[in-house]
């Protein structure tokens, strides 16, 4: 994973991902002000006029911009699902989104003339291949308005198109639990968490999370939201550092974890709050 | 891979009605598709 | 940063410039991507390139040193690797040793490994794919048909790999392939390099399967289950396995172990084909010669 590029351009500390944002709007801000001085120069305003505009034409903060990102990044979401895009798909498209306006301002691209060009991109590189029209029929849009942002998207988003989500992690926790837990849980509510938790990934999708945790501890998040005993339960045998032998005494287990449970738990609580 | 890996395949421990079904199929037992290669790769993203 | 100095090559989708990276003088080689020839914006085979090439660093994958945008056009900067298997397996002024093709086909398992484990599927190793680096070392290349393994109910299209060099599940028309068709490829390309011509030249695909199943062997349901559910298995003309004094005849140069390596790649059942592991852990590479230093091959 510390190969991949998500780790290596997509990972963030909530200081950073702050930083990045505030960057970013305070370059747009400056364009805009210096856009303005110049408006004003070359035309003599009325007094009205300049007041309108010293009123009217006021940049966004970055929390404003976080508003409108996350308002339209929904919109990804919705559109992507009415297109019947696989759910790996419809992840990718909100990813490339949300990324494309951590490194541009929405004062510099309307957002809204992104999102089909985001979907496009990422069925594209999902190999899941739909011709620009059929696409532009599908999505009530037109080609050039997809293709026009295609290049931009690809270099804000630093070229990297390979992205792990949360879901099959999913299915190898899935897995794993029926493993470690042999026996002490039933199939068919292990079942229903998994259909339950593979929704709610996607709804943490539209979150900080994405930037802040691994894929894996996005996946065991939401599965502490959809059962912590059980999940806490599964952990502790997992990655407890003491056995319990047969006659229920605590003995050092003989192998070392690489992983340390209570920093897990935490790491995974953490994750847990800014997802909820 | 430096690190012992933090899982083990344990195939006849697991009940996936979603790959038991695939793997009966006439198109996929001839294609080669093989489960372990799925337990695999989905355990791998687990704990990487 | 980057100069294009010669232009070396021109593909479908785009143009192949040699050049330095001026800041440390190395040179390398700019993949100058053709961006009006695709009418749905971006070439799949540009973006697959990048999208592989950016998650792998292994010295037997040819590495993406940068990308950028120039006059509207995708430039992928890769390290410049002055030949191929395929020019080296032409040239019979070349004499190269079983020592050397132990070299090659280990570097080659190295790279194909290293993009299993990351779970991406190759789907074009041929001999002009695997490219030689100045000092040697073989890369594997070319990722404009790659693609990650998919979810297991996806639906793959059949239609991959440059022919010869085809598994016989993907000439079947398999949907639900795995990372076995490359180990096959690998095969095919073992026994070139022994043979110094192609070992499977079909003219065509109906052609393609002939020409395999007469070299190693028409499958039955008895080595590979459910082969015969394929609708263009009834088609077939039935030839028997080549017996291994048979093989012998044909590799002479080959040892047991080097027959052995050879048939566990060219297994025709995928399920029971040899993984990328298994081929590097094999008999092949422990005995006598072992594989040349790269930068000692002709």
């Amino acid at each position: 994973y510390r190969h991949s590029s998500q780790y290596r351009f997509w990972s963030f500390s909530k200081e950073h991902l702050r930083e990045k944002r505030d960057m970013t709007n305070k370059l747009a801000v400056e364009t805009i002000e210096k856009d303005l001085f110049d408006f004003k120069a070359l035309n003599d305003l009325t007094p009205e006029e300049l007041n309108a505009l010293d009123t009217k034409a006021v940049p966004l903060t970055t929390e404003e911009e976080l508003k409108l990102i996350d308002f339209y990044a929904k919109k990804v979401q919705v559109i992507s699902q009415h297109l019947n895009l696989p759910t790996e798909i419809i992840a990718t498209s909100i990813s490339f989104f949300r990324k494309f306006f951590l490194e541009n301002s929405v004062m510099q691209f309307d957002p809204k003339n992104l999102v089909h060009t985001t979907v496009f991109l990422a069925c594209k590189a999902e190999n899941y291949f739909i011709s620009v029209d059929s696409f532009a029929k599908k999505a009530k849009s037109t080609r050039e308005s997809i293709l026009k942002y295609e290049f931009k998207l690809l270099e804000s988003l630093k070229f990297t198109l390979l992205i792990h989500h949360p879901y099959k992690p999913l299915h190898g926790f899935f897995l794993d639990i029926q493993n470690i837990l042999h026996g002490k849980v039933d199939l068919n509510y292990m079942g229903q968490i998994y259909d339950r938790t593979k929704k709610k990934i996607t709804q943490a999708l539209l979150t900080d999370a994405v930037y802040l945790y691994t894929p894996p501890q996005i996946t065991l998040a939401v599965l502490l939201i959809e059962d912590e005993p059980l999940i806490t339960k599964y952990l502790e045998l997992k990655f407890a550092d003491n056995d319990n032998d047969d006659n229920g005494n605590e003995v050092k287990r003989k192998k070392k974890n690489s992983i340390d449970l209570t920093v897990l738990l935490s790491v995974i609580k953490e994750c847990k709050d800014v997802i909820e | 891979d430096i690190e012992p890996r933090r899982f083990t395949i344990e195939e006849e421990l697991y009940d996936d009605p979603f790959l038991k079904d695939l793997q009966n199929k006439k198109e996929f037992i001839a294609s080669g598709f093989r489960t372990d290669y799925v337990y695999e790769r989905v355990l791998t993203e687990a704990f990487m | 940063e980057y100069t294009k100095e010669k232009k070396v090559g021109e593909g479908t989708y785009a143009v192949v410039y040699l050049g330095t990276k001026q800041s440390t003088g190395r040179q390398i080689a700019v993949k100058e991507i053709k961006t009006s020839e695709f009418k749905d914006g971006l070439d799949m085979s540009a973006i697959r390139e990048v999208k592989y090439l950016q998650e792998m660093q292994h010295d037997n994958v040819i590495e993406l040193i940068d990308i950028f945008m120039a006059y509207d056009n995708l430039n992928l900067v890769l390290e410049f690797l002055p030949t191929d298997l395929e020019v080296i397996i032409k040239d019979k002024s070349i004499l190269f040793t079983p020592a050397d093709i132990k070299s090659w086909m280990l570097m080659t398992l190295r790279g194909v490994h290293h993009c299993h484990r990351n779970f991406i599927l190759h789907r074009d190793l041929k001999p002009n794919n695997l490219l030689v680096s100045p000092d040697g070392i073989i890369k594997v290349a070319d990722f404009g048909l790659a693609r990650a393994i998919p979810a297991p109910h996806e639906n793959l299209t059949s239609n991959v790999v440059t022919r010869w060099y085809r598994a016989p599940e993907l000439l079947f028309g398999a949907r639900h392939y795995t990372s076995a068709i490359d180990i096959w490829s690998v095969g095919v390309i073992f026994a070139e390099l022994m043979l110094r011509i192609p070992y499977l030249p079909g003219q065509n695909d109906v052609d393609q399967m002939e020409v395999t199943f007469r070299a190693l062997g028409t499958p039955t349901d008895k080595d590979w289950p459910e082969v015969s559910s394929f609708n263009s298995y009834n088609k077939l003309q039935i030839y028997p396995p080549p017996s291994t004094f048979e093989l012998r005849k044909r590799f002479i140069a080959a040892s047991e172990n080097a027959l052995k390596f050879m048939s566990g790649m060219l297994t025709m059942n995928p399920v029971k084909r040899w993984s990328a592991i298994e081929c590097l852990e094999s008999e092949y590479f422990q005995e006598m010669p072992p594989p040349t230093n790269p930068s000692e091959i002709p």
